[in-house]
């Protein structure tokens, strides 16, 4: 059950970084929308 | 003006969502765990049992 | 035109985000249930040894 939880862990902490870049992603879209308008 | 009001909106939006997109992960991992404990707990439950028959 | 453009921005980071989360979600579960499968097999041969023993 520990290791599972620690490869849960390190799983979880990958998915983030993938949320934050989609996140970061939008972010930057939206930007480049309000300077082109 | 207007723009810039939807930018930060959405912003704030989809950090709401990945902040319970988070504490959904960390219940459903301590769930998980809890299930692994009781199956296993319960499979030696019954194995003591069927041994002691 | 830009609010049209801001508001498909923000689905499509959503829908991405949704993905994302149902496949972490659908492998944790694969995990889970893998898990408990060897744990349980285990139990079993262990406790098949100590019968013939």
């Amino acid at each position: 059950t520990t290791r599972f939880l620690e490869e849960e862990t390190l799983r979880s902490q990958e998915l983030l970084q993938r949320l934050d870049a989609h996140i970061q992603s939008m972010k930057l879209e939206n930007s480049n929308t309000v300077c082109k308008y | 003006a207007g723009l810039e009001e939807m930018k930060e909106q959405y912003m704030k939006a989809v950090e709401k969502i990945k902040g319970d997109m988070l504490r959904y992960l960390q219940e459903s991992k301590e769930r998980a765990a809890e299930l692994i404990k009781t199956e296993v707990l319960k499979e030696r439950q019954d194995t003591a049992r069927r041994m002691r028959r």
